[in-house]
């Protein structure tokens, strides 16, 4: 379902440039269920950019089901992130302004839903990750796990084909990190692609396969023992 | 150096109470390292703004350093803030249209070094973190990691005789938190008090006691074996 050849991005800013990724090559068939790992600012959410329609490459190409990404207008990439993928960010992205139960529902909008299919399906997300009591709070009333679980609602109720987690589990206890993973493994089960990057070992267990990062380059690639 | 008394925090959102801290009775010893642990939600953060003197709480008390901090005027309280306490957020909280080196140099100014002088403590605090070389960039054009060593290097550059860290390690990977954990430990070597809240196992051995929360309460306090 991926296919990453030779990607790079460089980040320039005024004369310094930051070669983010270094021609990173990956291949991943649909229903995998990977786990990045590497150093801080190895380049694994510039990819996760990548792999999540957000951003171009400066050089290097990425089929996603067959199609070369670079070659697609603005609103068919817009259209691929809305229906095919989910997307946590690192920094969750929350609208400030607006409740939990509302930044849930956004996704569902531009899929054309109507009201009472779009709260409903929302609620269900929320109270997936535990929110179910805090749908009428907004994200400066959260605290930071929970922040981070409205970021994983609102990835997972457009019921995407392939879920992008940038580490999903980053501000969370071992018991709620184990129930989001759980929600993954489920995900998996029903054979969607999950990709998420992690910085903790018992995470990256979870997955299938680990993918090794350090300075912009893939450094290894393996199999999860077990699974 | 710290003594909290039933402390209890309410939050108030029109109809609807949030008990966040239900009666926490605390006693903290100066140059002691303590790591806070528990579920997502249940009022770490809470209690590390009261100790940090950046919040009221609702009844109960807080002594800090023998003086009751409930009863200081707003300019004794920020005094307090600049000079006895170092605070890494547990979302950074960085100036967005600032660079790295402009975030690091900020505290200093309230304690009013000249600017030669905050320049060669702000260089030498994000060189302590690794990013020397990084100076220049404005947070979003660092990697999640690197805002939190950001944000860590600026509640170092104070030298403040208390450290409080809210998840300092929730965006590194093993290595980098352990050069964070290293700066932790020389700092506590050196008689500072530091407490960090975690949920990661492995880096709550690395404090010398540790404290459990639960649904606003503490419901465990033992010593680290070894430590
Ligand atoms: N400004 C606020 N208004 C209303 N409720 C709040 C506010 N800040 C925090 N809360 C609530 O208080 C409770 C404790 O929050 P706190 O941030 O202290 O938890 P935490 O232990 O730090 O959680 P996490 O591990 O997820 O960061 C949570 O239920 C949270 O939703
Ligand atoms: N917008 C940008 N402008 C300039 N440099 C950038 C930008 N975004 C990222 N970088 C740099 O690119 C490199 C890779 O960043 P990236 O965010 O992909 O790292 P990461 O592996 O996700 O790190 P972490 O584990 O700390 O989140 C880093 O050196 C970072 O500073
Ligand atoms: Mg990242
Ligand atoms: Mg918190």
């Amino acid at each position: 379902v991926i296919r990453l050849e030779e990607l790079k991005k460089i980040y320039r800013l005024g004369s310094v440039e930051v070669p983010a990724l270094r021609g990173v090559n990956l291949v991943v068939e649909p229903g995998e269920f990977l786990a990045i790992m590497g150093p801080s600012g190895s380049g694994k959410s510039t990819m996760m950019n990548m792999l999540g329609c957000l951003d171009q490459p400066t050089s290097g190409r990425y089929f996603l089901d067959g199609e070369e990404v670079s070659r697609l207008s603005d609103d068919q990439l817009a259209a691929i992130r809305n229906k095919k993928i989910g997307f946590v960010f690192q920094g969750f992205n929350l609208l400030p302004r607006t409740t939990a139960l509302q930044n849930v529902e956004l996704p569902l909008l531009y899929a054309g839903l109507g009201g009472r299919q779009r709260r409903d399906r929302a609620v269900a997300a929320l109270n997936a990750v535990g929110l179910g009591d805090r749908l009428a709070n907004r994200p400066n009333e959260l605290s930071g796990g929970q922040q981070q679980r409205v970021a994983i609602a609102r990835a997972l109720v457009t019921e995407p084909s392939m879920m992008l987690a940038d580490e999903p589990t980053g501000n969370l206890d071992t018991a709620s990190s184990e129930e989001i993973m759980g929600i993954f493994q489920r995900l998996n089960d029903t054979g969607k692609t999950v990709i998420l990057v992690t910085h903790e070992h018992d995470i990256g267990q979870h997955a299938k396969r680990i993918i090794h990062f350090r300075d912009g380059l893939v450094v290894g690639d393996e199999p999860v023992e077990g699974r």
